[in-house]
């Protein structure tokens, strides 16, 4: 289930991967 | 620390926007929420760049917003 990887982590200084792919 | 603005944010690009308001918001949150704080602060990505906005001015609706981000949490990991 993609629920199990949410909420997307941010991380400082590291590229912020939970934003949809444009 | 430097606060964001309107314009700098305009000047980024989307992906960009994101970063630099992870950025400020990831501390802000790590001072109250230590061990949560990446994920309060992805909860808080979601939220449309110009509310997150806002909230950067308003310490009062950031705060509110991040007590709502770990409600949302504790009731995800229940």
């Amino acid at each position: 289930s993609s629920s199990v990887n949410w909420p997307p982590e941010f991380r400082p200084g590291e590229p912020w991967k939970g934003y949809p792919n444009i | 620390q430097e606060p964001l603005t309107a314009s700098m944010l305009a000047s980024a690009r989307p992906q960009e926007e994101k970063q630099m308001l992870g950025e400020w918001l990831f501390p802000f949150i790590q001072a109250t929420h230590p061990t949560l704080a990446s994920k309060i602060t992805g909860i808080l990505l979601e939220i449309d760049n110009s509310e997150l906005l806002h909230m950067l001015e308003s310490p009062e609706s950031l705060r509110y917003k991040v007590d709502e981000a770990v409600a949302i949490l504790q009731a995800h990991q229940a």
